[in-house]
């Protein structure tokens, strides 16, 4: 079963379509094997990205480095599937 | 496993084998109104089930609703058993439902990608795609919901097979898309198909691959608005709508843009909830909440056909 321990969900705000162009020049990127919750669409409009662990501090960056404001969704994904499943056991038992 | 549709658990999320039994139970306790209908079988040879509620008459004008076409979105499916449970109990009570139901036929489609649902369970919980391979591509899966004929290709879908939103091969390539298409031609009668997809909280009309608006704009806009406004009655939950385009972004090959084309006029997407918390790990106390206020918009758009025939 897949593992997403230190994934995190990035909610991206962008300002201008410049910042939209931008974050969706991330999407090309496959080795950072980004996940778009919510694709890049138009200014004001939220992007949410799940990141691997691995990734993270590449995004982060990047993001900085653009002036690209965003904010931890999700801290860890994994913690959340974790406890789906502890609900889903303890629904079944 | 339930022994019966009133001791189901409704409040947590369930795998592929518990739906499709809770689907025989529904059907083994209301027998003169549920059928079950295969309507095809998935890319890895799981049968696709399509629930029908019907009180008589033959080839009445019908009502289409799916859930489950992204399989990751877990609170579709799991607000697809809650209305199947839900129409049982309110025929014959709810005097606006049975109205309904006495006019026209349900069809609901609680897991349209079964083998990415079974997927999402056994491998991979953020699994989206179908599950088809793709020759010349180590990357699997198909966008089934950028794979109908509307504007299928353009810009608003990948060509990549790696990529979440990739389009497939060809319009109707998903044997699961497929499926589903020859049952809306064969059945020639549907009126309203309301496809359900999370997260955002937005209802949403044509169109998503084209900037053109459908020529039923007006009326859509209304409807959608006394929807929203329905669904948010129950708990403050806020929603907005408009057309796929102008509300999120440009997508093709969605199935309610070919659908609208096929002369369905009451064609609309749900993202359910929510809005940025949990995505699509929303927790599975909002089950319940989430698929009793999404009934009410369902409510609308039902009643809404039913004054309308077209």
């Amino acid at each position: 079963k897949e593992d997403f321990v230190g994934h995190q969900v990035l909610r991206i705000s962008v300002a201008d379509e410049a910042q939209v162009q931008t974050v969706t020049e991330l999407e090309d990127l496959e080795h950072l094997q980004l996940d778009f919750w919510r694709g890049p669409a138009r200014p004001g409009f939220p992007i949410d990205v799940r990141v691997p662990f691995s990734s993270i501090q590449a995004v982060k960056v990047f993001l900085e480095a653009h002036g690209i404001r965003y904010r931890i969704m999700i801290e860890d994904v994994q913690s959340l599937l974790d406890e789906e499943q502890e609900q889903m056991l303890a629904s079944q038992s | 496993r339930a022994r019966s549709t009133s001791t189901f658990n409704y409040d947590t999320y369930h795998t592929l084998e518990e739906i499709y039994d809770f689907m025989d139970l529904l059907v083994a306790e209301n027998p003169q109104l549920v059928s079950k209908l295969q309507i095809g079988n998935s890319y890895e040879g799981r049968p696709i089930y399509v629930l029908k509620f019907s009180t008589g008459g033959s080839n009445r004008p019908a009502i289409w609703i799916d859930t489950g076409i992204h399989s990751r979105e877990w609170i579709t499916q799991a607000s697809g058993v809650w209305f199947a449970k839900k129409i049982t109990e309110d025929y014959g009570q709810d005097a606006a439902f049975t109205a309904i139901l006495d006019n026209m036929d349900i069809f609901l489609e609680i897991v349209t990608n079964p083998d990415g649902f079974a997927y999402t369970h056994s491998k991979n919980r953020l699994w989206r795609k179908t599950r088809s391979l793709t020759s010349g591509s180590s990357c699997v899966g198909v966008d089934a919901n950028r794979n109908w004929d509307a504007g299928f290709g353009m810009s608003g879908a990948s060509s990549s097979p790696c990529s979440e939103t990739y389009h497939g091969k060809s319009a109707n390539s998903e044997v699961e898309v497929k499926s589903v298409v020859d049952f809306v031609n064969d059945h020639g009668n549907i009126k309203a198909f309301l496809s359900i997809h999370s997260y955002s909280q937005l209802l949403l009309y044509p169109y998503g691959y084209k900037t053109e608006s459908p020529s039923d704009k007006d009326e859509l806009d209304q409807v959608a608005k006394s929807a929203v406004a329905a669904l948010s009655s129950l708990y403050g939950t806020e929603y907005k709508y408009g057309s796929i385009i102008t509300t999120i972004y440009q997508a093709s090959g969605g199935s309610i843009d070919w659908t609208y084309n096929q002369g369905i006029k009451y064609s609309f997407t749900f993202e359910l909830r929510d809005t940025g918390r949990y995505g699509f790990l929303l927790p599975a106390s909002q089950i319940i909440p989430t698929a009793q206020e999404t009934w009410l918009a369902l409510l609308t758009i039902m009643e809404h056909t039913l004054n309308n025939p077209y």
